[in-house]
């Protein structure tokens, strides 16, 4: 889900 | 999580670290932006809107409260702190907040991902972390002496950002899927906006004298 790799970040 | 990225995030955590212990310690924000610091405080608390709701890592969870934590007592110490705020350049920190804030709202409303309270505010902490270090560049023009704490922060703050940019590459590379363009053209511009600054920074750590920025 693209929206969990994006959001991982800080 | 790649080594970029953990780089990237350790000196993002040193830079805040830095700060501190000079605040903490020295008792003095001499040459330090509140105007930074404020636009800090509301780039994290409308980034991490999802700290309680979606769990990603412990380390995740972990790292958002530090950095939350610590922008709002580094405004906390400028504000009201009785000695450190006697240190405050009220008269150099002239930057207006809504100079940058309102662009940077008008824009996420513009251009987000989706069309949820959580997206336009998550794409106007992106637009906003990318210019909330001018205010603390245009103090330290201002500030003939610049000392050794403020500069480090500012180097910290600027490696960091380019650690993000060598992650995003090697995660596009090696993920498939990977691509925020918000995201990207966002850090690329904040990354540009310390190329200055990096320069005036090497050119005095290779001549040994101390950091000044040309008026």
């Amino acid at each position: 889900d693209s929206n969990i790799d994006k959001k991982d970040e800080l | 999580m790649n080594i970029f990225r953990l780089a990237g995030d350790m000196t993002h955590l040193a830079s805040v670290l830095v700060l501190l212990l000079k605040i903490h310690t020295i008792k003095s924000c001499a040459g330090v932006s509140l105007k930074t610091q404020e636009l800090y405080a509301l780039v994290f608390a409308t980034r991490y809107l999802d700290i309680f709701t979606d769990f990603i890592s412990l380390y995740n969870t972990v790292m958002k409260l530090i950095f939350l934590g610590s922008s709002f007592s580094i405004v906390w110490y400028i504000r009201r702190h009785k000695i450190v705020r006697r240190s405050y350049d009220k008269d150099q920190d002239t930057f207006r907040h809504y100079f940058l804030v309102l662009p940077c709202l008008l824009l996420a409303l513009v251009i987000h991902e989706k069309f949820t309270f959580r997206e336009v505010m998550w794409a106007f902490s992106l637009y906003l972390e990318a210019v909330a270090i001018l205010p603390q560049l245009v103090l330290l023009q201002r500030t003939r002496n610049i000392d050794n704490l403020t500069g480090q922060y500012v180097f910290l703050l600027g490696a960091y950002r380019a650690l993000y940019i060598l992650n995003w590459i090697y995660r596009y590379f090696t993920e498939p899927h990977f691509v925020h363009w918000i995201t990207w053209i966002a850090g690329l511009v904040q990354t540009l906006l310390y190329a200055d600054f990096f320069y005036y920074y090497f050119e005095s750590w290779k001549n040994n004298v101390k950091l000044q920025l040309p008026a």
